[in-house]
């Protein structure tokens, strides 16, 4: 494959690495409120 | 166990493994050819794509563990805190009074429709439940229990088919005294009122009571004065079981004929 077209998908993956990462983030965060609650 | 993100192994900057274009020299450019410069750099590129998609399932992955955690937890934690398992506690709490409460209810000695049943003080003292005998086809979900209210609210609770009402005093804001009120989940033929604090007036009809009182004269109820902490839940059923022996004929006639036997044996010594 061409350079540009890999460059591309690279840039497209490492984007949605970005989002999930924040995701997880987020979502530990959350889990950890959740669990003081309970504890 | 915390989950912190920030342990996790995933390296997101990539940029930085890029391949970089060598600034080199004259030299060592003359040494490689262009083209396989070229090849080296979409190799390196296609490592690093391989690279940041396999972090890329791992990150997914990870996520749907936490989520599935998460929304387990957060399931754990409504169920500790739903009216049910609320109401749980509170009858461990209660048991032996509401097994009290069970028994009069079961009896077959009993009003037709009186005015109030029984008055149970909860643990807090500005808490206390008053059951009142009413008809099934009324739903007002009205009580008279000698104050004025407001209906301000009314709801479905999951634990009771029946929905529940919210009343606040009619001398609100001066008097802070809150009740609900919601047919009884056990027996449809009871309401349960609920109050939160205590009047600081009188109420409308000071002289009708809470508790009742027999008159075996007459035989029929009549309301008195209220007392407080009279009346425990035995003290009501004896006195209904005296009203309900002084409605019977059978049981009239043999306390009669027991006087008049007595009076006539008297009368000859």
């Amino acid at each position: 494959p061409p350079t540009s077209a890999l460059v591309e998908e690279l840039n497209r993956v490492s984007a949605e690495n970005k989002k999930l990462s924040e995701m997880l983030t987020l979502m530990c965060d959350n889990y950890n409120v959740l669990r003081k609650q309970l504890v | 166990m915390d989950y912190d993100p920030n342990t996790n192994p995933f390296d997101l900057h990539f940029s930085g493994k890029l391949p970089k274009k060598e600034v080199s020299d004259s030299s060592s450019a003359d040494v490689k050819p262009k083209w396989l410069v070229k090849d080296d750099e979409v190799s390196l590129l296609q490592e690093e794509l391989n690279r940041v998609n396999s972090e890329n399932k791992k990150l997914t992955e990870t996520l749907a563990r936490v989520c599935e955690k998460y929304y387990a937890l957060q399931d754990l934690l409504k169920e500790l805190q739903s009216p049910e398992h609320v109401k749980f506690q509170n009858q461990k709490l209660t048991k032996k009074r509401k097994q009290d409460l069970d028994d009069f209810v079961s009896s077959p000695v009993g009003l037709s429709c009186g005015p109030t049943i029984e008055k149970i003080t909860s643990e807090k003292a500005t808490v206390s439940t008053a059951y009142f005998h009413t008809e099934k086809s009324d739903t007002s979900l009205t009580v008279k229990d000698g104050y004025q209210w407001r209906k301000y609210g009314q709801k479905i609770t999951r634990d009771n088919p029946s929905p529940r009402a919210y009343f606040r005093c009619s001398f609100s804001p001066s008097c802070l005294v809150k009740k609900k009120v919601q047919r009884s989940a056990e027996d449809p033929s009871f309401v349960v009122a609920t109050y939160e604090g205590t009047h600081n007036h009188p109420g409308q009809h000071a002289s009708v009571s809470r508790t009742v009182k027999l008159d075996l004269v007459q035989g029929v109820l009549e309301p008195v004065e209220e007392k407080k902490e009279r009346g425990t839940i035995q003290e009501v059923l004896v006195q209904q079981m005296a009203s309900s022996l002084t409605k019977d004929p059978k049981f009239t006639a043999a306390l009669a004929a027991a006087i008049s036997g007595r009076f006539i044996e008297q009368s000859r010594t």
